[in-house]
């Protein structure tokens, strides 16, 4: 039992810091932010709590409930990606995670998962076009009302050239 | 391996028979307000197992389309099968481009069933053949439900440990 | 104590039917959604709870917690607005209540508060930029780096005509 | 009547004194993420009397500019200035186009201030004058905090009642 959770603990605490730095860093910042893992109780650490902290760019140590919205989104997707590639589903489906996330993030975010999606499959549900304007395929769901339910188009964006995606 | 497409029939607003797809590595799901994207996720975790209670359902009746109010006539039958390609070599006897179907029911008394290849199986059996290509369902960790992504970043820290320890 | 209460109830339960169907009325659905209260007590209400109830256009009557994201984000702000008319604060301070919806609705809810900014002023923080398009005045806040601090400026749009907002 | 200006000094991320307005019947407030823009809300919640815990604070000092770790060395003092311009004929005695200063502080050892046009007045007397302008500061039914909006439309039957009479 020790074994299986230090094993995935080292994991997760690597991987999250490359992430977190890969999600933040930006031509003005191209060292990006911290973010670690602590344990409270390293001999039996199964019984203890863990702690994350994350510190945006230019940013000092703080507690995870001052950050702001958007910095908390980005602090959570960091530590999911990072969880996730220690037992990698082959898939990822993720729901209006960019709602708090300005222009900037939302890019950031988005071409990490293009980056990305040769290792795992995303799946991702989005209001905002500059999400999903990375896409290989969108597909649109709409309301047939005569029907009374749902209905959807799918498009392989990968038919389109650059040009007519713009 | 990925995910190729989804078959849906009857389910919340999904109604009759209808085919959501191909998916692509990347693929973004947009569309208005209450047009059904959520519930389009509630099928995709459905049909891998999560339980109602995280799919915005009481019971399983409550996932079965019933827009019209024809909830106690028409007694439908809800399904969603799931085809999975996986990569060359990712499963024993599966050659590559061969397609895998998951398949999850919900019949007229509101009872579920499992079948792998249009064959049905017992729960553990659907379970094991998703652990082979890598989908843990009790950890979720590849699914993120509408509101939930900041709340993730402000787990306590007990939260955190029981999360490593579902995986782990 | 009854008087007070009912006399809340009654304005506010006949202003939220109005409010919730200009949010929601369309050149395809002119009549909009539907919104009502009800009590569980109706001899001592103060005692018992109140029931709310929304329903968008073309849909039938359904709990609540069965509504989308965007479609609950509608509800909410209906009721909000219907509450604060009954003792109408100077001004309404909103932060990025426009997350969960989609452009068709930002733009219904942004323009309800234009209409109703001389009644109330509105101070609305956004990142939908076809949310603020359409205020009477825009202050950016940026985070100065060296001075590690906020910093705001302000711009007042009535001095842009049409044509420059674009 | 409505918001002309508010005065900072040291609040939150606002280091130093600053001027934000003037405010216009719709404004709206952009920028980028962690910015400070729900800073510039916490403000004027601050200075109509909002609980510091509803400001994302434990104790007054959390609101205090902090951000280079000077905590405890400079022991800074808070300021949020409130500039209301009432309607014709609002407030008794007050003519149209004067301005009326609400004040609150934070001072080095943690407690608060509160000053009507430049004098210290108990916290009595500022909320009559809140209410006066039609600032109901205990039902915060003018104020919707980030991430709350959703929340509301599922409220409990029993806090609606509640809501209601608070505000009643
Ligand atoms: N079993 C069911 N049968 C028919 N309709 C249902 C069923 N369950 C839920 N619904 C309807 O589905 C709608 C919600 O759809 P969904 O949550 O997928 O929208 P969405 O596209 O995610 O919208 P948003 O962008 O606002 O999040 C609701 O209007 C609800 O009434
Ligand atoms: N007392 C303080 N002194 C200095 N900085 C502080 C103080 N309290 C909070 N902060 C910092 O303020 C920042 C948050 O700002 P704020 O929440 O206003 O951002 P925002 O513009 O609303 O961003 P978003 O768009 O993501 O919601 C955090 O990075 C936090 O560390
Ligand atoms: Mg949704
Ligand atoms: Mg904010």
């Amino acid at each position: 039992r020790y074994e299986k959770f230090m094993h995935m603990f080292e994991h997760v605490s690597s991987t999250i810091e490359k992430i977190y730095r890969e999600l933040t860093k930006s031509s003005r910042h191209p060292l990006g932010g911290n973010a670690y893992l602590s344990l409270d109780n390293t001999d039996e650490p199964y019984l203890g709590g863990i702690k994350y902290n994350a510190m945006p760019p230019t940013k000092r140590f703080r507690d995870m409930d001052q950050l702001s919205g958007g910095e908390k989104t980005v602090a959570a997707l960091a530590l999911l990606f990072a969880i996730h590639s220690y037992h990698p589903a082959p898939f990822f489906v993720m729901d209006e995670v960019d709602a708090a996330l300005d222009n900037v993030n939302v890019a950031k975010v988005s071409s990490y998962i293009q980056r990305n999606s040769n290792n795992f499959q995303c799946l991702v549900i989005s209001l905002k076009d500059n999400f999903y304007d990375q896409a290989d395929a969108l597909v649109g769901v709409y309301r047939e009302v005569r029907e009374n339910c749902s209905k959807t188009l799918t498009l392989d964006m990968s038919l389109y050239s650059d040009e007519t995606k713009r | 391996g990925r995910i190729v497409r989804v078959e849906l029939k009857d389910f919340k607003t999904y109604r009759g028979a209808q085919t959501v797809g191909p998916f692509k590595p990347f693929t973004a799901i947009m569309g208005p307000n209450g047009g059904g994207k959520s519930n389009l996720m509630d099928a995709i975790s459905f049909v891998v197992g999560v339980q109602t209670k995280h799919l915005r359902g009481e019971q399983l009746r409550d996932l079965v389309y019933n827009a019209d109010g024809m909830r106690e006539k028409t007694r439908r039958e809800a399904l969603v099968r799931l085809i999975y390609e996986p990569a060359a070599g990712e499963l024993e006897g599966v050659k590559a481009g061969e397609e895998i179907e998951f398949t999850r029911t919900i019949n007229a008394n509101g009872t579920c069933k499992y079948m792998l290849q249009g064959r049905t199986v017992s729960r553990d059996a659907y379970d094991k053949r998703l652990r082979d290509i890598g989908v843990l369902v009790r950890a979720r960790n590849f699914l993120v439900f509408q509101g939930d992504v900041e709340s993730i970043a402000s787990k306590s820290t007990r939260q955190l440990t029981q999360f490593f320890e579902d995986i782990s």
